[in-house]
Order: C-alpha cells, then sequence, then structure tokens
C-alpha cells in the first residue's frame, strides 16, 4: 500500500478532497468500505458524526473547517475505534 | 479514557515490571541516543508514578517486554508510515510492547534548539504510545495524553486526571500517588499554556 494514501498531504494542507477524508474515516476506524452507493452518503455522514463526538468537536455530519482542520493534524497511527478483527495492532501475543 | 476490546493488559506477578530497550540500528538523526533515552526515562516515569508498575531500560532489545524504534515507510508490521507529519507513531496493544516511531519525523527535546516549523516534541508521543503499550486506547478528552492528534511545535507530557483513572483502573494505584500532586502539576501546565 502506498502509505500516503492514509493521510493528508502535509505539502497540500489546505486541499483535503472527500476521497482522502474517507480514506482517513476508513485508516482509524470510523468508516466500513461500502460498495453500495446509496448508503455510501448516510455511512459517510456517521461516520464523520461518529468522528467529530469522539474528538470533541460540534456534531454536524459535515466535513466542516473544525473537522477538516483537525483531519490535517498530525496523529497517532492507532485506530480510534478499534474492531476486535482490527489484526495488525493486535498481531498476537510475544 | 477507553480499552482496548477485551481490555487487554500486562498480567504478571505484582509488582509489574516491563523491560524496555530501543532498537539502536532504528533511532533518529535528529536526536543522539542520550536524549532519547532520557526522554523515554521521563515519559516512563510519568505513568510509574500513578501505577504499581516499574519499567526498567535493558541493552536487550530482543527480550525486552518494549521494544522502541524508528522506522520509515514500510517497516514489515502491516502499518507503514506516511512521511513528514500525518501519522507519527503507532504502538501495538499488550502483551505485545512494539512502539514504533516515524523516522521522517523532525522529532525534537527543545523547540528553542529545533525552529522547524514541522518539529515533533518526543515527549509527548512517547507518554502517550506508552499509554497504548499499558492498554489504553484513544480518549475523547481534549487534554488527555491518550487523545490521537498532536499540533507540531506543540507539547502534552503531563497525564490528564482521565489517563491515571484508566490506567489505574487496569493496574490498580501507585501507593505514592496523590491526586492532589496530580492536580497541582495539571495547574501548573495551564498556567504554562
Amino acid at each position: 500500500r502506498n502509505p500516503s494514501q492514509f493521510t493528508i498531504n502535509p505539502s497540500q494542507p489546505d486541499v483535503v478532497t472527500i476521497p482522502e477524508i474517507k480514506r482517513h474515516l476508513h485508516r482509524f476506524g470510523y468508516l466500513q468500505r461500502s460498495n453500495d452507493s446509496k448508503s455510501d452518503a448516510i455511512l459517510f455522514e456517521k461516520a464523520l458524526a461518529r468522528y467529530q463526538k469522539n474528538l470533541g468537536l460540534p456534531i454536524t455530519g459535515k466535513p466542516d473547517s473544525d473537522t477538516l482542520s483537525h483531519i490535517r493534524l498530525p496523529r497517532c497511527g492507532f485506530p480510534d475505534y478499534v474492531e476486535s478483527k482490527t489484526t495488525a495492532f493486535h498481531a498476537g501475543q510475544k | 479514557y477507553v480499552y482496548f476490546p477485551g481490555k487487554p493488559r500486562w498480567t504478571r506477578d505484582s509488582p509489574l515490571k516491563l523491560t524496555y530497550a530501543f532498537s539502536q540500528e532504528n533511532l533518529t538523526p535528529y536526536l543522539t541516543p542520550a536524549q532519547i533515552r532520557r526522554v523515554f526515562r521521563r515519559a516512563f516515569g510519568k505513568w510509574a508514578s500513578v501505577i504499581p508498575v516499574s519499567f526498567v531500560e535493558t541493552e536487550d532489545y530482543v527480550f525486552a517486554d518494549i521494544k522502541i524504534g524508528f522506522f520509515a515507510g514500510d517497516h514489515g508490521d502491516g502499518e507503514p508510515f506516511d512521511g513528514v507529519l500525518g501519522v507519527l507513531a503507532h504502538t501495538f496493544s499488550p502483551e505485545n510492547g512494539r512502539l514504533h516511531l516515524d523516522n521522517a519525523e523532525t522529532w525534537a527535546v527543545d523547540f528553542d534548539e529545533q525552529k522547524s516549523s514541522v518539529a515533533v516534541d518526543l515527549e509527548s508521543v512517547a507518554v502517550h504510545e506508552i499509554g497504548h503499550v499499558l492498554g489504553l486506547a484513544h480518549s475523547s478528552v481534549k487534554d488527555a495524553a491518550m487523545y490521537p492528534t498532536l499540533k507540531p511545535r506543540s507539547k502534552k507530557v503531563d497525564l490528564n486526571i482521565d489517563d491515571v483513572v484508566g490506567v489505574q483502573s487496569l493496574y490498580g494505584t501507585n501507593p505514592n500517588f496523590t491526586l492532589s500532586a496530580l492536580l497541582a502539576s495539571e495547574t501548573s501546565t495551564n498556567l504554562a499554556d
């Protein structure tokens, strides 16, 4: 995987595209991939609302300026929502 | 505070002693090994002051409980780093013990010396990642050490009451811990900010 696809390109801090936001939300546990375009918009809005709630931002469900500036912030690579099946970070016992 | 699914934590005889070591081949060019060791000793000390757990540095990386290294890009654990800013570091949940930092960052211990606009405070990230090593996931409390984001050229090295209650619910309380000492340190940090 191309690592930079998971994070916002710091050389273009002011441009955050919807696909980048979706990748960010998927990367950190807020959005599952879906092939159903109908429910895509609803899932995206729900994922944004969960992200905003989890990070103490105003909950709008929209990619507003608060949310975008947070998405641009450097951060820990561990997901915020950890499903028990998240393998990489639960890579087995010692 | 939030646990990982299944509430994993280190389960050994009490008092719990965890060893940590640095991958000598994978450090950062921005700091000397002595600076890195001093920062992590302080960071481990923050957590040790609130729970009955001690952290001892060892040279033996292979057998250390906690393995610390600075890596670039794809480094073989399925979570490639992404260059400057973006993801700064990641850690695995207990009892895995691996703590990885992105070698592409401009790691700093003193912003008066390191003037880069993308400089990242190593101690703040170390305190956060050690929280993961112990079993805490990301918190939604903005002042908590376990809050997932960190601005460049900013510091967040003290534990918040949210971090303390979370980690003490996993390991118990250090008999020498006093809430007033914690609140005093939070107040002094807020005044400094």
